[in-house]
């Protein structure tokens, strides 16, 4: 063609942003970001403070993401999922020494805060199992329901979820399966998931939860029980710019 | 439409096109002549300790903000990562600058990034953002 000029290099007009300015663009990263707000400072742990287990299984969980981005093998659950969250549980109820058979506990989760648009891949009840020796050595078979309805006169409606077999001196994480859960919770999302569980023996007998060396709330923050769930977003939401 | 040249001229003219220097005086080069800086990556991190953000954002540290910037002139080398459109654009913009758009320095290759954070109820969430981070750019 014909008239070219040296035509000059552009340079970004700098200038320094506002503070609304820089507000605006944290909340404008943070939603590229897929971070809900603003973070608001937490109160720093004390000193003496264990950490909890949630945090630690997601820490390892963020790394296996960062190992798989980086062509490592795809961990377990990780490769459908785009949101992993992590519940711990707000209310625990036992039904053990002092009633009737069959002996329980349950665990009461509040799952408002799963963002609409997420479909679930995976969802898992994690808990700590230690050593048992009441019964020693012996098979124990623990079963996992979803809580669907209570009633004040008979036992609640239940949903069955997962069952697991193992040792009476097995120890470590148990992790169970209440994927099947999700159909309801999604559609009932106002509403907290409540999880029973249930340990029998090979003869039959039921048997309270915390005998067989499952740990409860009670139990240090690091082996407390927590809930995970695994979700892929069903379309990338369109953000509107400010 | 290129004319067809007579036999004699293509022969001349296919020696003197093995040096691009030949065409300085009527194409921009632009390979890094006159301080300007060709298409590439150029990087940028954005630290969340610096944000105040680390009391809810367990991971990572920061963000890797790399930016693509930078000339995609006519001729393109193979750093460039430049398509054969984008080649053909580059040389069309010379002669029809008011129509045809310069070629864009664009990323080429994305990669995603993970951020695990505290939510308002102290839950540990952990998300994957795709095609967040550049890992390499070309001229598009």
């Amino acid at each position: 063609g014909s008239g070219h000029r040296l035509r000059p290099p552009y340079v970004f007009p700098q200038r320094r942003l506002g503070i609304h300015e820089r507000r605006d663009m944290q909340r404008e990263i943070l939603a590229v970001l897929g971070l809900p707000e603003l973070p608001r400072p937490r109160a720093s742990p004390a000193a003496s403070r264990q950490p909890a287990s949630a945090p630690l299984f997601m820490l390892d969980l963020y790394h296996a993401m960062a190992d798989d981005d980086n062509g490592g093998p795809p961990p377990p659950h990780l490769g459908r999922s785009d949101l992993v969250m992590s519940f711990v549980n707000m209310v625990e109820r036992d039904r053990t020494l002092d009633y009737q058979e069959p002996h329980w506990k349950e665990f009461l989760f509040d799952l408002t805060q799963i963002p609409a648009g997420e479909a679930v891949t995976a969802a898992e009840f994690r808990i700590y199992k230690e050593p048992s020796t009441h019964p020693l050595n012996t098979t124990l078979h623990v079963s996992m329901f979803e809580v669907v309805q209570e009633h004040s006169n008979r036992e609640s409606d239940l949903f069955f979820l997962d069952l697991q077999t193992l040792r009476s001196g097995d120890e470590g994480w148990l992790v169970l399966d209440i994927t099947a859960a999700s159909d309801r919770w999604l559609l009932s999302h106002n509403k907290d998931l409540g999880l029973r569980l249930y340990v029998e023996t090979q003869d039959g007998h039921s048997m309270d939860p915390g005998l067989a060396g499952l740990l409860g709330q009670q139990a240090p923050r690091s082996r407390q029980p927590f809930m995970v769930g695994f979700f892929r977003a069903s379309q990338s939401p369109v953000r509107a710019p400010r | 439409a290129v004319r067809p040249l007579k036999r004699k001229r293509q022969l001349n003219k296919t020696n003197q096109m093995q040096h691009s220097n030949k065409h300085a005086g009527v194409f921009d080069d632009g390979h890094g002549s006159r301080g300007r800086d060709v298409c590439r990556r150029h990087e940028l991190y954005v630290s969340f300790r610096d944000l105040g953000w680390l009391d809810s954002v367990i991971a990572p540290q920061g963000y890797s903000a790399y930016y693509c910037a930078g000339e995609c002139n006519y001729p393109m080398n193979s750093s460039m990562n430049s398509t054969n459109h984008a080649n053909m654009q580059a040389l069309i913009h010379l002669t029809k600058p008011d129509v045809v758009p310069k070629v864009c320095c664009v990323p080429t290759e994305l990669s995603a990034i993970s951020v695990l954070y505290y939510d308002r109820s102290n839950n540990v969430i952990l998300r994957k953002e795709r095609n967040m981070v550049v890992q390499a750019c070309g001229c598009h």
